[in-house]
């Protein structure tokens, strides 16, 4: 990407670094890679490291890309793991592309696109089709292969509009059997935010990322032949289209089936959204029926979308304000400009598609845990595909500009893997708490109508979380305490082990007992409550290091919530020991629906770290 | 997706796999493998035969595998000792 590293005040990798981490391999489950990208170069890279027991298959590797697998249904013979989507190419070169100059879409977004671990390897794992999604047979095959390949981390940008019970959920048992192997694996929240979804991978032992936004909007300019000018949204690269007529569709729909045979040649055609769900309103009815360009009604305004033709999206009163116009006179016409680009003063705010909480499976762990840039992130793409996917669009490019969680996702596994390069030795739950606890407050006024069950901890901070001071760490024994505690029985968690000694000895505990770097509960709307959290930190820093406690409590929930840690103080003497303390919430419920937010802030002259507190009450 | 016989692909999630299911008979099928062939035979009638169902056998880092099932018959091998779950296989998308 060309912006989101820097907004995210992380640094392009030193040379010197480069080898440290040329050790490192990211697991990319996702729709394949395009090699043939800059970003994939292994120019300057020795072999794979010797523990690798990847393969490549019906691939041709390199020293960057070195795994390539692919998998549908039965068998994984003749299947390429080539991108012919460019999903994956996107992800891959976000995680761990080369430092590649002169990057841009026609214009845009233009710079030296870089991914977070430029000297990391690449094993790529193909379960995504263009027709046929993402099958969860295949995705846990892919898991059972990583794992056993040798990858450190895991990206996964692929899910659903809901979560699953755990042991019901390719991706919970995969990365349930990767974080027992020391991988940790990094997952998209969700992007049913606008549709009523909520966060879809919510196992405490994956890292789950919302999206949110960077310091840089592309806008476009509708000018109406009345002197009105509309601000909008697009990549809209195609030259000025200067007073072309505006036209509404016959009956009110842009699918191409409705407008075929209309007069829409040369025009702007005018698209409300579309009447029934799942209708795509993605401006390919006006491409095949031959408009000049089109006007679409989002409700992702903060996104702006590549369309197959000149365009722009508004909002619905915006929209509106455009047919206003167009009613009040014989000869509508409009121009449009080409996009341009423009700060975001508000950034990082929550992307309004990003799946919320709360946690539908384990109520007690907050989800997502973090958010990272997510919104108009240009990476590389695959030359196999047009940069809409539309099939009419006949542009290649070998860097598009998309957003979803999808784009958020490999934010965080790079920072996993960037972590990772420095501290081989620690677990999936230390590296997750370090990129938790270090995120940067999003309670922000950008963010106003969100909470933590939006955006979680916060905004990634990869460099703080190379250096966390503290982390809260777990083991599987912890999560199978979890699970116990939310009622799996222990003949299933004995066999998930396989371990007889597995037992859900401790009745009575709850899913907050897990050492989890974050602290949420949900509570009885308008009744008094009182809830505990015990943790153990774990050292990290120097050897008698100490902490003091500082809890902030959001101005709103302030006079209804107490929170009290004991002890107040943390003295270290050693480096990698632990200390407990208890954080004790109580006071009066929120309404239905709403939520109170707090945080316990351990600190010290080096340190912040930041554990959010959500109480929230929901059916 | 259930074909014409109400099939679908289910995934029979075993747990722990107790040792990498990496040696191979000379058929060049693993111990694990055939215990994924056993179990999958106790619950299907003489005219089946696991290896035409078994899609996948996860045996690397994990134990289970995926089939194409009834409901019956994915029933039957839920409440199986040594199965955690059985669940048909969704399909996600990419985000």
């Amino acid at each position: 990407t060309t912006r989101s590293w820097d907004f995210l005040g992380f640094p392009q990798t030193p040379t010197e670094e480069l080898p440290l981490e040329g050790d490192i391999i990211v697991g990319m489950l996702d729709t394949g890679i395009w090699p043939d990208s800059p970003s994939f170069s292994d120019d300057g890279f020795g072999p794979p490291p010797s523990r690798w027991k990847g393969v490549c298959q019906n691939f041709t590797c390199n020293n960057k890309i070195i795994g390539a697998r692919a998998y549908r249904g039965r068998s994984s013979d003749g299947l390429s793991p080539l991108d012919d989507e460019g999903h994956g190419s996107h992800t891959a070169s976000t995680v761990a592309g080369r430092a590649v100059g002169n990057v841009s879409f026609g214009g845009l977004a233009a710079g030296v696109a870089r991914g977070a671990v430029p000297g990391a390897r690449l094993a790529v794992y193909k379960v995504c089709w263009s027709r046929g999604g993402c099958g969860e047979a295949d995705i846990l095959a892919a898991f059972d292969d990583a794992i056993a390949d040798g990858v450190d981390v895991i990206s996964f940008s692929i899910g659903s509009p809901m979560p699953w019970q755990y042991f019901e959920s390719a991706q919970a048992i995969g990365s349930f059997h990767a974080m027992r192997r020391g991988v940790v694996t990094s997952t998209s929240a969700g992007n049913s935010g606008l549709t009523g979804g909520r966060v879809c991978n919510v196992a405490p032992w994956m890292l789950s990322v919302a999206a949110s936004s960077i310091d840089r909007r592309f806008v476009v300019k509708i000018v109406l032949g009345n002197g009105e000018t509309i601000v909008g949204a697009s990549i809209n690269t195609f030259p000025t289209l200067t007073n072309a007529t505006l036209a509404f569709p016959a009956n009110g729909s842009c699918d191409p089936d409705n407008l075929a045979g209309g007069s829409y040649k040369g025009k702007i055609v005018l698209c409300p959204p579309p009447a029934k769900i799942g209708h795509p309103n993605d401006g390919s009815g006006p491409l095949s029926a031959g408009a000049a360009a089109v006007v679409i009604v989002t409700r992702a305004s903060d996104v702006a979308f590549v369309l197959p033709l000149p365009g722009l999206t508004v909002t619905r009163d915006q929209f509106d304000q455009i047919m206003a116009y167009v009613n009040s006179t014989s000869n509508p016409v409009a121009t449009i400009d080409r996009t341009e680009t423009t700060g975001n003063p508000q950034a990082p705010a929550a992307a309004s598609f990003s799946s919320p909480g709360p946690n539908l499976i384990t109520p007690g762990i907050l989800k997502p845990d973090l958010s990272a840039p997510g919104i108009d992130i240009i990476a590389a793409w695959s030359m196999l595909s047009s940069p809409t996917g539309n099939p009419s669009d006949n542009r290649k490019v070998q860097y598009n500009i998309i957003s979803g969680t999808s784009m958020a996702c490999p934010h965080a596994s790079g920072a996993a893997a960037y972590v990772k390069s420095f501290h081989r030795d620690w677990s999936p739950a230390m590296i997750m708490s370090a990129l938790i606890t270090t995120a940067t407050p999003m309670n922000t006024p950008g963010n106003s109508g969100w909470t933590a069950l939006k955006y979680g901890a916060g905004q990634l901070s990869p460099v703080k979380a190379r250096d966390p001071g503290l982390v809260y760490d777990a083991s599987d024994g912890d999560y199978v305490a979890m699970l116990c505690a939310q009622g799996y029985n222990a003949t299933q968690l004995a066999l998930v082990t396989g371990s007889n000694a597995t037992a859900c000895a401790a009745a009575g505990g709850s899913a907050g007992d897990l050492n989890y770097p974050t602290m949420a509960a949900r509570v009885e709307p308008g009744r008094n409550f009182t809830v505990r959290f015990p943790r153990t930190a774990t050292n990290v820093g120097a050897a008698g290091a100490a902490y003091d406690v500082k809890v902030e409590v959001a101005l709103e929930a302030a006079k209804d919530v107490t929170v009290d840690v004991s002890p107040r103080r943390l003295e270290f003497t050693a480096p990698s020991q632990k200390v407990s303390f208890t954080v004790t919430v109580s006071g009066a419920a929120p309404a239905e629906g709403q939520v109170h937010s707090a945080a316990v802030l351990w600190y010290n002259d080096e340190h912040q770290v930041r554990s959010p507190v959500v109480v929230y009450a929901a059916e | 997706v259930a074909d014409g016989d109400g099939r679908q692909v289910y995934i029979v999630y075993l747990g722990h796999l107790s040792s990498p299911g990496l040696s191979e008979s000379e058929d060049g099928v693993s111990a694990v493998e055939f215990a994924h062939h056993d179990l999958l035979n106790q619950v299907l009638d003489d005219s089946s035969s696991a290896s035409d169902r078994i899609l996948r056998s996860y045996k690397r880092s994990l134990n289970g595998f995926a089939a194409r099932l009834t409901e019956q018959e994915a029933n039957e091998l839920s409440s199986m000792d040594g199965v955690v779950s059985v669940f048909p296989s969704g399909i996600h998308e990419p985000l």
